[in-house]
């Protein structure tokens, strides 16, 4: 993974061929996990990073759930090689690895993602077709048992934010469900989008605050400013629902009702000069910022246990 | 493969609550076919929409006729899907094919 061109966009093939790689030079840290099939019966693969021990805390980052967000995917196969590259030199890295697993899924909609590399670059959703309409795919970031349904969604199966025919009727978002619960020991997840750059958590379907909204705030505002400090990339951060709009069915409002408190959605580069068609020089510097975030939140993570 | 030939992107920011309500109506416009990239959130926010080639004169008449400003962000969505073809095949002839 030395030759890998973390610079350039890639195809799935390229990506799941990366993650076999980058397991079998490093088999003491990071598997591969399957955790569900797509709606095309594609493998959902959840890259695990761990330095041992059954079922510890873990912080869980995933990239790419609206497929034609390329730049997500890009950042996740970047964090992957540099969590392996920095598990011992990097302070918050390696103290995080002591006692918690890393999970990274970075092609969560695999259908998606395939579909935007061969027929259209402009695909956002699943390719689930659902009985009675023309129209294919549901919004995966509004399929969750969170407010589903509720205004923020579209029950139009031809909308770019269709809900789906029932919360979790997504095979891609069952998988991580089922995960979750599974588990059970998530302390962290963070969804990864773009654009926009904003850092969101939740709720994104009430306008009821969460509970735990000013340390949420704050370690928002500390995450921003670290990502600002590297390339001065302007961010804005709050709740989904103040910030941006009312979105029901999303991701971590899920998660958060879990129980997972650190639960944020970052919206990455850039504000619409590009849009999804952020040109590939722009992945590193963006995937470099980002991860300076990330590290804030995983750092507040390990120091306040809960 | 779906092109975007004379696809554009344009940004419209809504500075009152009829321009909002304006450009939220455009989202049950199906025949426009419109793909909103970024979607009506709230007064001074930006919404961006992908414009296919056939409906940006209707829509920009419509836009203009009711006196709401936008300006383009993407000239041509196809020259830049073009040049990210292009640059991924330039990678990937770099690359070590990763087999």
């Amino acid at each position: 993974t030395s030759t890998f061109d973390y610079s350039s966009y890639h195809t799935l093939d390229e990506i799941y061929n990366f993650m076999d790689l980058l397991v079998a030079e490093n088999p003491n840290l990071v598997s591969k996990l399957e955790i569900g099939r797509s709606t095309e019966n594609r493998p959902l693969y959840v890259l695990k990073f761990s330095k041992g021990g059954s079922n510890r805390p873990a912080f869980w980052i995933d990239t790419g759930i609206h497929s034609r967000e390329w730049v997500t995917q890009a950042s996740g196969v970047w964090f992957a090689k540099k969590i392996v590259q920095d598990h011992e030199n990097d302070q918050v890295l390696a103290s995080l690895l002591d006692t918690m697993d890393i999970f990274l899924e970075i092609v969560t909609n695999p259908d998606g993602f395939a579909f935007t590399h061969t027929k259209n670059r402009m695909w956002r959703k699943t390719r689930s077709k659902h009985s009675g309409s023309i129209c294919v795919g549901v919004d995966p970031n509004r399929n969750w048992d969170a407010g589903f349904g509720g205004s923020g969604a579209s029950s139009n199966p031809c909308s770019e934010t269709y809900h789906g025919p029932y919360a979790n009727s997504e095979p891609e978002v069952k998988a991580i469900v089922d995960f979750v619960k599974s588990h059970g020991n998530i302390k962290a997840f963070v969804s990864i989008h773009s654009y926009s750059q904003l850092l969101l958590y939740p709720y994104g379907y009430t306008r009821t605050p969460v509970p735990d909204q000013k340390e949420l705030h704050e370690i928002s505002e500390k995450a921003v400013a670290a990502l600002t400090s590297l390339y001065g990339t302007q961010y804005k951060y709050g709740s989904i629902i103040t910030t941006i709009y009312q979105a029901s069915g999303g991701t971590i409002d899920w998660t958060y009702d879990q129980g997972i408190k650190y639960s944020f959605t970052f919206e990455l580069r850039d504000t619409g000069r590009y849009g999804f068609l952020l040109p590939a020089k722009q992945i590193i510097p963006a995937a470099e910022e980002t991860w300076l975030a990330l590290q804030v939140i995983m750092q507040h993570t390990l120091d306040n246990p809960y | 493969t779906e092109t975007f030939v004379g696809h554009q992107v344009l940004r419209i920011i809504p500075t009152s609550d009829e321009e909002l309500q304006k450009v939220q109506e455009l989202q049950d416009l199906e025949d426009l076919q419109l793909d909103f990239w970024l979607e009506p959130r709230g007064l001074g926010l930006p919404v961006d929409v992908r414009v296919p080639f056939p409906s940006l004169q209707p829509l920009k008449v419509h836009l203009e006729a009711n006196g709401i400003s936008y300006s383009i962000m993407i000239e041509d969505v196809q020259e830049l899907l073009e040049q990210e073809q292009t640059e991924m095949l330039r990678s990937s002839r770099r690359g070590l094919p990763l087999s």
